[in-house]
């Protein structure tokens, strides 16, 4: 009976949120004052490097003073790709440190990587509309574009993230207490060909994992499967940052040495967890993924944002 | 709640355990300072130099750059009314957007010295407005500075960054 | 218009535009 109750309540609960996301615009999750650091496409890669890291941000729009168009996001994707055509192509070495935003692309065809569906969304759309289309995008975020009403020309208002919108949800419904039910009988959890890897993995074969699975972080494990770290795509930026790219013999434990100290750690959870708290989580920490473990340790699986968002969007 | 934070995945416990597995490469590999050097915002750029120097310069770079000013007034010589043609491959007919309506192509720009101290100088950067390129006003006269709500800041930024460059250049 | 010194031959321009009812400091990093 009990059981019954806490379906019962779990399906009011993502309906209830699910009005909410219809009823709100991607403009009403933007901050009242907030900044948005753009990139002009003829600043050069390595440039742009020091411009994420010294702002500490993961991602930023690219503008096209050519043609006074937005020219896409510059996301982690693009650090890999460098590294995979450097890793293929090391006689290049001058090419890739001259490179400009604006080469990125042939990069991108030159190691036939999948380009980034860039999905984008109007501000005044409703927030349910922007959510669907990152999920069918696969991408993790989404940039706002509007038009200056007298030169017709873009503006990129901002960049939503799956982080962001669970953020919002968080912070303004108050059902997501009521999301009692264990993630384990919510296939929710993603278990089946999670690629992982050993602390003794070179690093290159952990960032193929990565484009191969097109996923953003890989598992690192022990002998007996127990989870000891994990390595994300964001961590690119800070091999390249080292110049440690020319290096790429380097294990991905000792590649993960680069990891500035204010890394959170990762965050793990068990079948048992409920989506109420880690939705609290969320609303305190910025988290992006969950790791299901068992009560060893060992990895069973990982729950992503994208997991969690499409689940609240079309699961129940 | 099991939600937990992984204790070898702290960066210092997984720099120990590195260390102590003896990986050759652990000791050579310093963390990522990530210095959130916070950046100092100036209005406008500064000078130090003798004003007319400095009204010198910005007339020259706006030549340089293909920019047009109004002839100063005699009582005003420490402002510059700039008109500018902005003009970008944004398609073949480029005064016309996708919705056919003429898309303005001069930005107009006002550009003030100031003194703040003595031998410390400011330039000033405002934007002000569009221009179609024959010469009526854009439908902006009747858009109350209020109601204007969606203003695309790239055109100006990118200008101002040209102006600036130049400037920096030619120094 | 907001400027930061020029480092490592990037210039960087800001300018706080109001979007209909919030406030975006445009920042835009270019090569010098």
């Amino acid at each position: 009976e009990n059981r019954e109750k806490l379906h019962v309540e779990q399906k009011l609960a993502i309906e209830s949120i699910r009005k909410f996301l219809d009823s709100k615009t991607s403009y009403d999750v933007l901050p009242v004052s907030y900044r948005l650091i753009v990139l002009d496409t003829s600043l050069m890669v390595k440039k742009s490097l020091n411009v994420l890291l010294q702002n500490n941000i993961v991602s930023a729009p690219l503008w096209d003073s050519k043609t006074s168009k937005f020219a896409g996001l510059l996301t982690s994707s693009d650090f890999i790709n460098v590294i995979q055509y450097y890793f293929s192509n090391p006689d290049k070495f001058e090419l890739v440190d001259k490179l400009q935003l604006s080469g990125l692309k042939d990069i991108e065809k030159a190691i036939g990587a999948e380009p980034l569906d860039m999905a984008s969304i109007h501000p005044s759309k409703p927030l349910f509309e922007a959510c669907l289309k990152m999920l069918n995008s696969k991408s993790r975020r989404i940039p706002l574009i509007d038009k200056d009403e007298e030169t017709h020309r873009e503006i990129v208002v901002s960049v939503l993230t799956q982080y962001r919108i669970l953020k919002f949800v968080a912070l303004n419904c108050r059902e997501t207490h009521f999301l009692k039910r264990p993630i384990g009988e919510l296939n929710i959890i993603s278990e089946q060909n999670v690629k992982k890897c050993r602390m003794t993995t070179p690093v290159i074969d952990v960032i193929q994992l990565l484009t191969q699975g097109g996923v953003s972080s890989i598992p690192i494990v022990d002998e007996e499967g127990v989870l000891i770290n994990i390595y994300e795509a964001i961590d690119v930026l800070g091999l390249i940052k080292g110049g440690i790219y020319n290096d790429l013999s380097l294990s991905v434990g000792e590649a993960l040495m680069r990891r500035s100290d204010d890394f959170e750690g990762v965050y793990t959870c068990t079948r048992n967890d409920k989506l109420s708290t880690i939705m609290d989580n969320i609303r305190k920490s910025r988290i992006h993924r969950f790791f299901v473990v068992d009560e060893n340790g060992r990895l069973v699986g990982v729950m992503t944002l994208s997991d969690i968002l499409k689940y609240i969007l079309l699961g129940e | 709640s099991t939600l937990s934070i992984l204790p070898t995945s702290l960066p210092q416990i997984h720099r120990a355990n590195m260390l102590a597995q003896g990986f050759p490469a652990a000791s050579k590999i310093s963390p990522l300072v990530n210095k959130k050097s916070k950046t100092r915002w100036h209005f406008g750029i500064r000078s130090h130099s003798y004003p007319l120097d400095v009204m010198g310069e910005i007339y020259i770079a706006l030549k340089n750059l293909g920019a047009e000013w109004a002839k100063p007034s005699e009582e005003d010589l420490w402002t510059i009314r700039v008109r500018w043609r902005y003009d970008v491959l944004e398609n073949s007919n480029a005064f016309n957007s996708e919705d056919g309506k003429k898309i303005p192509d001069l930005m107009k720009m006002v550009i003030q010295l100031f003194q703040i101290e003595t031998n410390n100088y400011l330039v000033d950067f405002k934007f002000d407005g569009w221009e179609s390129n024959y010469g009526d006003m854009t439908k902006r006269s009747n858009i109350s500075e209020d109601e204007m709500s969606t203003f695309s800041a790239y055109p100006f930024l990118h200008l101002t960054a040209k102006l600036i460059m130049e400037l920096a250049v030619n120094s | 218009l907001a400027t930061s010194s020029i480092k490592h031959n990037t210039l960087c321009v800001a300018s706080i535009v109001r979007y209909r009812q919030k406030y975006v400091t445009q920042i835009l990093y270019a090569p010098l």
